[in-house]
């Protein structure tokens, strides 16, 4: 508040320069001051990274169902129509500033809000999003996704954990096994993310962290893109006989969760084993308990 | 094992695969939401009973500490919100440490944060985001967050005791650059908020100690002058005089900068005001305490 009440008394807005920064010893956070986008990611060996946080819906495919190109998004179907996802405008303002914590802020007081976060000491990023309610008054159902955009060059090859198995690699439009040709160029290349999300190259590797299983690609080159809402008015014609679409007090649905954005040299060990143990931490959090303590002073405890 | 059995049950029934992909009918999942929320909530009992025969030590003596399961997902606390004290259970059941970031609702206020060896913690108060508040379900009056960063152990639990203070002064400090510097001055403050609270009035020696400090840390940094700046321009009225302040200006360019001469004569007035309110009221005394700003 104080930084705000500074920010608009001009004799003191010099003070704000036109570029933010959120940082730790870790890494420091670059938000470009006039349109509210972060740009860079800088680490302490000095190299940059272009990072952005970008959200977007792809609007719902509407069908019939008899044959497969009539097929509607559904339940059991993620089939968008077209494969160019709408951008969600979100500009970034500095948050909370201080001893545990920076955090980044944007919200456009419709369907997504998101807060980034860098606390001291530790090496990740904190994405703390809040999707819906998914507005329909247009009577078209949205699939609302978040996108890593990065200047990794990946070439089109990213990794999911494969239902929490193991780390498989995965290639745009390709199978190991077979010679593939994919009608659905989104839906086709994605893949069940139940923990993490990686794409790489020689000098940079970014993984994503869930904190619960979500649908998961790389179909841009350096971008990672996870699935975080949906809100459907059609059944899809597999089983569930009604469209995916949950409302909470006559209001769609709002869906919170948070994604850990870590990253390391591809080629580094520690990190690796930093960034697998980090995984089991975010999908294994400490359980929290409180106590009303009103019959127990300070120095009883 | 009844109790947990029935969350066994619930857990058995979340892997079919309309659970897992949430591909059931609505009023199924409402279902499964029923099933789930009434099967944690039971074996709740199991870890309240633990946690309290740890804490308490004494199987005679009636429960000091009931734990509630709190819906951090969507910051809400009802315990944390009505209380002026309330103590924070954190189990790691990893193999491993881990620091982790713990973050509690509460209102807005002045809150302390007590590891369980007694020493005060850094924590920082965060609001809310909007958007949260938004949500359709929350039905909570929390404004904002308490966040500090718990070191667990493996396989633990650690306690955290957490208290509304009623006055606190440590405002205006800009974190926005150096960060370093300013964390080890925060400790610092931290530290010193420490001492003050075990003694009912607060002596120069105290002061002085701190000013030592703070000199230390600013020598370490090449960015600000050697000798750093103290001001004083807390008011003075007689015995109920209400401030007692000390900048430590980073920028010689923005504020008064005294001369060492200035110096001992601002710390003999500080002793005279400080000597002064030892003899007054308690309430005057509850009135000194000094601003630190940076």
């Amino acid at each position: 508040d104080e930084m705000r009440m500074l920010a608009d008394d001009p004799g003191v807005v010099d003070h704000f320069p036109e570029t933010l920064f959120v940082q730790n010893k870790h890494m420091k956070l670059e938000v470009n001051g006039t349109s509210g986008q972060i740009i860079l990611i800088s680490q302490p060996d000095g190299t940059d990274i272009k990072y952005n946080i970008k959200f977007y819906y792809y609007p719902a495919c509407v069908g019939d169902n008899w044959i497969a190109e009539r097929r509607s998004s559904g339940a059991y179907i993620f089939r968008p129509n077209g494969t160019n996802p709408t951008e969600v405008p979100t500009s970034y303002v500095k948050g909370a500033s201080g001893p545990v914590v920076d955090e980044l802020r944007s919200d456009n007081n419709d369907s997504v809000a998101n807060t980034v976060r860098v606390y001291k000491d530790l090496n990740f990023i904190e994405n703390d999003w809040v999707v819906g309610p998914i507005d329909i008054s247009d009577d078209v159902g949205k699939e609302f996704i978040v996108r890593y955009i990065t200047d990794i060059v990946n070439n089109g090859e990213f990794y999911t954990d494969s239902n929490g198995r193991q780390m498989l690699k995965r290639k745009l439009f390709q199978r190991p096994q077979w010679n593939v040709s994919l009608a659905e160029p989104v839906s086709g290349n994605y893949y069940p993310v139940v923990n993490k999300i990686t794409i790489e190259d020689d000098k940079a590797k970014i993984a994503v962290l869930t904190d619960r299983s979500e649908g998961g690609s790389a179909l841009t080159e350096g971008q990672v893109e996870l699935m975080l809402h949906r809100r459907l008015l059609h059944d899809d014609a597999f089983g569930v006989g009604e469209a995916l679409n949950e409302t909470e007090y006559g209001k769609g649905m709002v869906v919170r969760g948070r994604h850990r954005i870590f990253l390391s040299k591809p080629d580094s060990k520690s990190s690796h084993i930093e960034e697998k143990k980090l995984v089991l931490q975010f999908d294994l959090q400490p359980q929290v308990f409180i106590s009303d303590a009103k019959d127990l002073s300070l120095n009883d405890w | 094992m009844f109790v947990l059995n029935e969350l066994k049950g619930a857990m058995g029934i979340m892997q079919h695969h309309d659970a897992i992909t949430g591909t059931e009918k609505q009023h199924v999942t409402h279902d499964y939401v029923r099933l789930l929320d009434a099967a944690i909530e039971d074996a709740i009992t199991i870890a309240r009973q633990a946690f309290n025969k740890m804490i308490q030590g004494d199987a005679l003596k009636p429960p000091i500490l009931s734990y509630d399961r709190c819906r951090l997902n969507e910051s809400s606390c009802h315990t944390s919100e009505q209380s002026q004290q309330f103590v924070v259970t954190v189990y790691n059941h990893l193999a491993w440490q881990v620091n982790e970031p713990i973050r509690i609702p509460v209102l807005d206020g002045n809150y302390a944060v007590y590891a369980p060896n007694g020493d005060l913690i850094v924590s920082q108060l965060v609001d809310i985001p909007e958007a949260v508040k938004r949500l359709p379900s929350r039905k909570s009056s929390a404004t904002h967050e308490i966040v500090f960063i718990a070191h667990l152990h493996p396989l633990s639990y650690k306690n955290f005791y957490v208290t509304k203070k009623h006055k606190i002064t440590k405002r205006n400090i800009d974190l926005s650059e150096n960060k370093k510097r300013k964390n080890e001055f925060y400790n610092d403050i931290n530290d010193y908020w420490k001492k003050m609270n075990e003694k009912s009035f607060i002596d120069l020696k105290a002061i002085e100690d701190n000013i030592g400090s703070f000199n230390n840390v600013y020598k370490d940094d090449v960015k600000v002058p050697e000798e750093p700046i103290f001001i004083k321009n807390g008011g003075d009225s007689g015995r109920d005089f209400k401030d007692f302040n000390i900048d430590v200006m980073k920028d010689s360019k923005s504020s008064y900068n005294p001369d060492t001469e200035q110096l001992e004569e601002i710390i003999k007035e500080a002793r005279r005001l400080i000597e002064d309110a030892k003899h007054t009221s308690a309430r005057g005394r509850a009135a000194v305490f000094p601003k630190l700003n940076d």
